[in-house]
């Protein structure tokens, strides 16, 4: 996190805000409530409060504006610039300006309103751009569902820093932003995609393309909009060019960028009995066409022509595939299957049912 | 006479690199990239600078990776102090 230079803050923790007009493209309760909900990511981490004042000048008077709107920053049309804000202060300090030439909304299609809100109050009250990619602080717009929003680590951190803990009890802590090269590094599923590697971990998934040397790290969201963070298992069908995405009871199917309509659909369709409420890791076995799904300590087989499980399963893992014991993600790469359990990865080879190898979880990130 | 579609492409991105720079890496605006002042290209300088903050491989060079991440939405207010 960074402060603004100078170090701006407000003098008080009873802050008013107004909303000078509205944008014509949501409705005026979505607004308040995108506005509303955007004030209480900073005022749940820290002592400040704010109130809501219709006519007066508020500290932070939050309006939306066309192109040049006579503070010296216009604003350039659909896409580009989003919004702006001012550090905490008289005057315009602590304002916040929204474009109103961009697709305001409550959801994933356009520009959210509560996010770019919430990083705009950011300013308004002290912060200034964070290089963490996962930060709310990050210059850069990048959707995550409102319902899921949690407030970063290092937002919570940087704030905090100017205006102290919150007055409750127990402290607030968030998401902080993975780092490929962190030894402790785990994942929650892992896939091919064509031809490169998905490693999923919470909101965000590591991306390692074979030719080059740095992994990318992006959020679900950026590709898959309407997809749930915390994926639980996922494998590439590439004889159907599909990848199936699981959480908890349901899962989905991905071709690309777009979700196969209908889903998600309820993992009980594969065959699984009602026991099983959720899949801890699958990879597809190109040369069989049998998929391999992992519970617990147990796994099932699936036959992807017949569309159904085989007979005889589940079996136990530990029976099959030696010490390996539980599967938290997994995938098959150039015929061998890649294991992995918290931070320890086991090279299996299904032909000679034989562990080959074992490394650590982050051995695919060149590090 | 018309411009071939590279170098359109080569001066479109010439402005978007120099608007973004003045826009939140604080690039002058007088500054013209070919005139050198005591020996510093001042736009590789910045466009190093922007490449530090977002992760990127520094090189001073608008290469895709950088110009792909100028090409984002984003939040007006710039990166470094003005």
């Amino acid at each position: 996190y960074v402060f603004t230079a100078g170090n701006p803050k407000w003098k008080k923790t009873n802050l008013t805000y107004r909303i000078v007009n509205y944008t014509r493209k949501m409705r005026q309760t979505d607004v308040d409530e995108a506005i509303q909900k955007a004030l209480n990511v900073w005022s749940s981490v820290t002592p400040l409060t704010f109130q809501k004042i219709e006519d007066k000048i508020a500290d932070i008077m939050i309006s939306f504006a066309y192109r040049d709107h006579r503070d010296n920053s216009p604003f350039d049309g659909p896409g580009g610039l989003l919004a702006h804000a001012f550090q905490p202060g008289e005057g315009l300090g602590g304002d916040v300006h929204m474009d109103e030439e961009e697709t305001w909304t409550k959801d994933g299609r356009g520009y959210n309103l509560f996010i770019v809100v919430a990083h705009e109050l950011g300013h308004s009250l002290g912060l200034s751009h964070s290089n963490d990619p996962g930060a709310l602080m990050y210059p850069n717009y990048a959707y995550t569902d409102p319902k899921e929003f949690l407030l970063p680590q290092d937002d919570i951190d940087g704030i905090q820093a100017i205006y102290g803990q919150s007055n409750d009890a127990v402290q607030p802590t968030g998401p902080t932003t993975p780092q490929a090269c962190d030894p402790n590094l785990t994942f929650d599923a892992i896939t091919t995609l064509r031809g490169e590697m998905i490693f999923f971990k919470g909101r965000y998934m590591l991306r390692k393309h074979p030719e080059r040397s740095e992994t990318e790290l992006n959020f679900i969201s950026l590709f898959w909009p309407n997809l749930p963070s915390g994926i639980q298992a996922a494998y590439e069908n590439i004889e159907r060019d599909e990848v199936l995405l699981f959480k908890e009871d349901k899962y989905w199917v991905i071709r690309g960028y777009d979700i196969a309509y209908g889903y998600p659909k309820p993992i009980y369709r594969l065959g699984f009995p009602k026991t099983v409420k959720r899949v801890n890791a699958a990879y597809n076995d190109e040369t069989t066409g049998k998929t391999y799904f992992f519970v617990a300590d147990r796994y099932w087989r699936y036959d992807e022509n017949k569309k159904s499980m085989d007979h005889g399963y589940p079996r136990k893992i530990i029976s099959d595939f030696g010490k390996i014991g539980r599967v938290d993600a997994a995938f098959q790469k150039d015929g061998y299957v890649y294991f992995f359990h918290k931070t320890t990865q086991f090279q299996f080879d299904p032909r000679t049912k034989r562990i080959v190898n074992q490394m650590e979880s982050i051995s695919w990130f060149n590090c | 006479f018309p411009v071939a579609p590279e170098e359109e492409d080569e001066g479109k991105n010439i402005n978007l690199v120099e608007t973004y720079l003045q826009n939140f890496y604080n690039l002058q605006k007088d500054h013209r990239p070919h005139l050198r002042q005591g020996g510093k290209n001042h736009l590789a300088e910045k466009l190093k600078e922007m490449q530090e903050f977002f992760g990127l491989q520094v090189t001073g060079k608008p290469d895709r990776d950088t110009l792909e991440m100028m090409n984002k939405p984003r939040c007006g207010v710039p990166d470094v102090e003005q």
